[in-house]
């Protein structure tokens, strides 16, 4: 099964049309390899991206260039995956 | 392998085969009130079954159909499939108003509209959301199915780049497990209500996505959906956001419920589930039965109004 080892979800705040285009440059860009896990085109509505590891720092820096606010909402995507599975084994157990 | 007879975990996540032979265990333990019906098979050929809840009493009789699972890696729905299906089979005979509304109507439920990405997200990449189907050109793989409805088909809102997680498909229907879903509608022709469960975000909605034209009976869905979201709240406190799709999220076309609703399926709503990003799509084992018990009680609160008004 895939891994996530590093890889992060970012929410990013959007507050205008401005900012709606620059989200929407960083997410359509294929270096970064983006997976957006809830998208917004509403004013106010937090956009969810998943951030493979080696993007974090380059992802990071566009969105503090850009203005962009933005949280880090799960740091460790691999730890959750791993206790998911875990728990399912046990169930199958 | 899990036996059969109370021994399935609600409160955990499942394989495909296991939530199959749960089907074929409520139908098996409820033979005069549930059947489970092949509808049609997938891309990589797994059979899509739905669970049929029905007292038999007359033909033709109006119906509910409920739909989970269409993104595979939303878990959450296929479990809270699965739990209300056991639910609805419990409480028959002894709740008044599930017991009234299987009186008057049938109700469809598919726990696993999408069964080749679930697989998928089971033995590959857990974050899966589209089905698995090959386009032809491209070394992506896989259709987003709630974009590839014939309602606003290919309109903004969607992708037309098979790499996109919002692709569409070449053409309406293009997906197996969507066309599916829609002949088996088409053929029956007497549904009344069309429910699609999602996550994550803790929202109610129904159409339109594809456009921001108000549907003709926005203010009776929105009604209804807000009572809904009332009922789901009284249990645990979730909060949900109610409006249509355009407006609470943003565009999509393609979506389930809105060709439900330009097909005469007038209560149509989609549901996102937990929770509003603490864990998103991997939402912990733990939350499944608190989200199927309170999602029941919105369910209920839009089958009743359906039941009361039919048309």
């Amino acid at each position: 099964r895939e891994k996530f080892f590093g890889d992060q979800v970012f929410r990013i705040n959007v507050r205008n049309g401005d900012e709606i285009s620059k989200l929407n440059q960083l997410v359509n860009s294929d270096n970064f390899k983006l997976n957006v896990w809830k998208s917004s085109s509403t004013f106010g509505l937090p956009v969810d991206v998943l951030v493979p590891s080696v993007s974090l720092q380059p992802v990071k820096f566009f969105l503090k260039s850009q203005g962009l606010e933005y949280s880090v909402i799960i740091e460790d995507l691999q730890a959750l995956l791993d206790k998911e599975d875990e728990e399912m084994q046990h169930n199958e157990g | 392998q899990e036996r059969s007879s109370n021994n399935f975990n609600y409160g955990a996540y499942h394989s495909l085969e296991a939530i199959y032979r749960e089907m074929d265990s409520i139908a098996g333990d409820f033979p005069d009130l549930v059947s489970r019906v092949k509808i049609g098979h997938s891309f990589e050929n797994r059979s899509m079954y739905v669970l049929k809840f029905s007292s038999g009493k007359g033909s033709r009789r109006p119906a509910i159909w409920l739909n989970a699972g269409i993104h595979s890696r939303e878990w959450v729905s296929q479990a809270t499939a699965i739990w209300t299906a056991r639910k609805i089979v419990s409480d028959y005979g002894k709740d008044p108003a599930i017991t009234s509304i299987l009186e008057k109507m049938d109700i469809f439920l598919l726990p696993v509209a999408n069964p080749d990405g679930y697989v998928y997200t089971h033995t590959q990449n857990r974050l899966w959301r589209k089905t698995r189907s090959l386009n032809p050109g491209s070394p992506c793989i896989g259709v987003d199915p709630n974009r590839n409805w014939n309602a606003g088909f290919a309109a903004k809102g969607a992708s037309d780049n098979p790499c996109s997680e919002v692709y569409h498909g070449p053409h309406a229907n293009s997906e197996v497990e969507v066309k599916s879903v829609v002949d088996f509608i088409q053929e029956h022709g007497n549904f009344k209500c069309f429910i699609d469960l999602h996550s994550y975000s803790q929202l109610l909605m129904y159409p339109y996505g594809y456009t921001n034209k108000k549907a003709s009976d926005a203010d009776e869905l929105d009604e209804v959906a807000r009572r809904a979201a009332e009922a789901l709240a009284s249990l645990s406190g979730t909060q949900y956001h109610v409006g249509s799709i355009f407006t609470t999220v943003y565009q999509a076309s393609g979506s389930s419920i809105d060709w439900a609703y330009d097909n005469g399926i007038k209560y149509a709503f989609t549901f996102e589930l937990r929770d509003t990003g603490h864990y998103g799509f991997l939402l912990p084992s733990n939350q499944i039965i608190p989200t199927a018990e309170e999602t029941w009680l919105g369910l209920k609160t839009i089958m009743e109004h359906v039941q009361d008004h039919l048309y």
